[in-house]
């Protein structure tokens, strides 16, 4: 059986925000080094990988590997029922049809109980190859939103130009262009504002900015965010969790024609 | 209009 207590349920909630606009009906794969997901959109042009390891749960408990098919819409509606300081717990049966969500508050003695009936969801599990990226760039969460949707109001595809100039967002669009230029930038003061880049190679490649905005829903789970590139490789959009737990996006990349 | 590849086919090859 697995049985999974969150201290926060926010944390859940906004896992399950950031991903549910990307990909509609998923399986949580429990086993016990924690509970995974892995999921293409539709259009296979991006890819949603989440890990939240057992050391984020206390206590976490899951005998058997038991997958969890999970429509989000359903998820999202039993979750907008947790208040966000609630303490989630997530229980299943070894072979369940359905997945228990108790929420408690630490405040109150008030326990809900809410429940979401299971799907048979055949999903093929992709590999994802260990990869040395050209470029690897930590910046600050916020700031990669920023610039995202301030471009997406001009094009509907961003040229991410990783250089020893540093890294340079440009789009052109029909009513004319824009460019953001980050450098490295240490702020001692504030290390959640550094901009870290390491180079290996010049690196440049183009992306549809409407997955780059859906995928800055995950903005709020993390301070920084880490973009690792390579020609003609998907981008990685990664946000770190506490326990080295991670909510991580590919997106391939546009190729001229 | 530059085309995207499919992520199937490079998670799979790879």
């Amino acid at each position: 059986m697995l049985e999974a207590r969150l201290e926060q349920a926010n944390l859940f909630k906004k896992v399950v925000d950031a991903i549910k606009d990307l990909v509609q009906d998923c399986n949580f794969d429990c086993n016990d080094s924690g509970i995974a997901l892995q999921a293409m959109d539709n259009s296979h042009v991006a890819l949603v990988s989440m890990m939240l390891r057992s050391e984020s749960f206390a206590p976490f408990r899951c005998d058997r590997n038991i997958a969890l098919g999970i429509n989000l819409t359903s998820l999202t509606k039993v979750l907008k029922c947790a208040q966000s300081d609630d303490i989630l717990t997530l229980k299943a049966e070894d072979a369940p049809d359905v997945v228990e969500l108790v929420f408690e508050s630490a405040e109150s003695d008030r326990i809900s109980e809410y429940s979401i009936k299971l799907m048979d969801i055949d999903q093929e599990h992709l590999g994802i190859p260990e990869t040395d990226y050209g470029a690897t760039i930590s910046m600050p969460a916020a700031e990669f939103q920023r610039i995202c949707r301030d471009l997406i109001a001009l094009s509907e595809s961003v040229s991410i130009e990783c250089s020893k100039e540093g890294v340079k967002f440009a789009c052109q669009g029909d009513i004319g262009s824009g460019a953001v230029t980050l450098r490295q930038h240490t702020n001692v003061d504030k290390p959640e504002m550094n901009v870290e880049i390491n180079m290996s190679e010049p690196v440049s490649l183009t992306f549809s900015l409407k997955y780059l905005v859906n995928f800055c829903k995950a903005s709020g789970l993390s301070n920084q965010v880490r973009l690792c590139l390579s020609n003609e490789v998907p981008l990685l959009v990664e946000y770190s969790l506490a326990n080295n737990s991670h909510l991580r996006f590919y997106l391939a990349p546009k190729i001229g024609d | 209009a530059p085309f995207q590849r499919d992520l199937y086919n490079y998670f799979i090859q790879s």
